[in-house]
């Protein structure tokens, strides 16, 4: 994920989230969800289902060792669907 | 494993590959000898043949590109994504992208090619990601030593799931990554780093966070691709920040994640006579350190940095209670925590008796 110049680490870190999901967990890119859907149910259960593909405490939440996992080299396939 | 979904495969077993464009970073007979190696890694263990061609429409199409390179998937520069691969199928089916802005190398430093571009034909073969972290078809990037790659069992299950048995008289097997909560798990070694357990076992090692009581799998050539697999005994010297890993006669130092300059050392530098040719395990306490060899016990006194006479003695008579073979130990606290096969015992240095008994992988939070 590019970094955004004067974000705040949470904001960094969502998008390090976002990127990541919309990549391999086929999250639907902003903008093709309402706001609300987007921020609340299907970004937390991609999350789950990205933590479940690593063994990772299924939290729903971008905890430390979740972004930890995400900023790893890996190959650009999605771990789920074509 | 897992197959990519709708299970897409080749018809023919015979399957021809073109290099389109090569990467500026390694010759064109290094690129061409890596893949042909790592093609090599799938035709061992099933009945797939693979053919480079020069010219003409091949099977599966490999090029090094950058950026956005047109098949709506961009790379993102250095690090991140290094290379995709579609599924099997005509046109863009089987082709195989690298990112050609990553440093793309022979050796152990980021990024290895072989390994990589073994991990994408899987894909070009009908193979989605595994969630086994020992894998070949993980997602993430891990180094392990090309020359002494063995494809790991959960990835000859998955291609012979796909195209069936390899024509070899006798099957091909692999490696299968050890679980942590398997009740028969028993570990090579165990070694505190700065707060940290870590927990050897073949050519793994689980690290354990202290606070967060999180553990992760890792290999260890991921962090330190120099070292063999199979560690035999390990000991953190907090004293000197070091740890120190062994395995037959030769023992290496690390600093942090670093290995040390002037390693692997021979363990005579102890002192042991040359009838000790290995250790089962070592552990650091007050500037002494103990290493278990069979059902002996061996004292080195740091300080003056000679073997104790006296020595050996038999475990039993320093740790009561510690009656078998020691596979690993370390120490927390006033405690000895000794691993023998799937049991762990709690001796306390003050008390000098055993306080717990408990199954091994309870470390690991089984």
């Amino acid at each position: 994920a590019l970094p955004v110049p004067g974000a705040s680490p949470e904001e960094k870190n969502a998008r390090v989230v976002q990127d990541y999901l919309e990549k391999f967990y086929q999250l639907p890119p902003k903008g093709f969800l309402s706001e609300r859907q987007n921020s609340s149910s299907v970004i937390v259960e991609k999350l789950k289902e990205m933590q479940r593909f690593f063994g990772l405490n299924e939290t729903g939440k971008p905890d430390r060792e979740t972004l930890e996992m995400m900023r790893k080299p890996r190959c650009g396939v999605p771990d789920s669907g074509d | 494993f897992m197959l990519t979904p709708g299970n897409p495969k080749w018809k023919q077993m015979n399957l021809t590959y073109r290099i389109i464009k090569y990467t500026t970073q390694l010759s064109k007979a290094n690129v061409e000898d890596t893949i042909k190696e790592a093609f090599q890694v799938w035709s061992n263990v099933s009945p797939l043949t693979f053919t480079k061609i020069s010219q003409g429409e091949a099977d599966i199409k490999i090029a090094f590109v950058r950026g956005d390179h047109g098949d709506n998937s961009p790379f993102d520069g250095p690090n991140g994504i290094l290379a995709h691969a579609f599924q099997p199928g005509q046109g863009i089916g089987g082709d195989v992208h690298f990112d050609a802005e990553e440093t793309w190398t022979l050796t152990s430093s980021n990024y290895n090619l072989f390994l990589v571009a073994a991990h994408e034909f899987g894909h070009s073969l009908g193979l989605a990601h595994s969630t086994d972290p020992g894998a070949l078809m993980y997602p993430n990037y891990a180094f392990q030593d090309p020359s002494t790659y063995n494809l790991p069992q959960d990835d000859i299950n998955g291609i012979q799931t796909i195209y069936g048995p390899s024509n070899n008289p006798v099957q091909p097997t692999g490696p299968s990554t050890p679980t942590a909560c398997d009740p028969r798990l028993t570990f090579d070694a165990i070694a505190t780093l700065r707060g940290e357990i870590l927990f050897f076992k073949d050519k793994y090692f689980w690290r354990r966070h202290p606070q967060l009581s999180i553990v992760e799998l890792n290999f260890i050539s991921l962090f330190w691709p120099s070292l063999p697999t199979g560690i035999q005994a390990a000991y953190e010297d907090v004293d000197k920040d070091l740890v120190f890993l062994f395995k037959g006669c030769r023992y290496w130092a690390l600093r942090g994640y670093d290995v040390e300059q002037g390693y692997p050392r021979d363990i005579s530098d102890y002192g042991f006579p040359s009838s000790v040719q290995a250790i089962d395990a070592a552990v650091y306490y007050r500037r002494k350190t103990y290493f278990f060899v069979n059902d002996q016990i061996w004292r080195y006194d740091n300080q003056r940095q000679s073997m104790e006479p006296g020595y050996p003695k038999s475990i039993a008579s320093l740790f009561p209670g510690i009656e078998s073979k020691v596979d690993a130990v370390f120490q927390q606290n006033h405690f000895f925590l000794f691993f023998s096969g799937q049991t762990y015992y709690k001796f306390d240095l003050s008390a000098h008796r055993v306080t717990r008994i408990d199954r091994s992988n309870r470390w690991l939070n089984c």
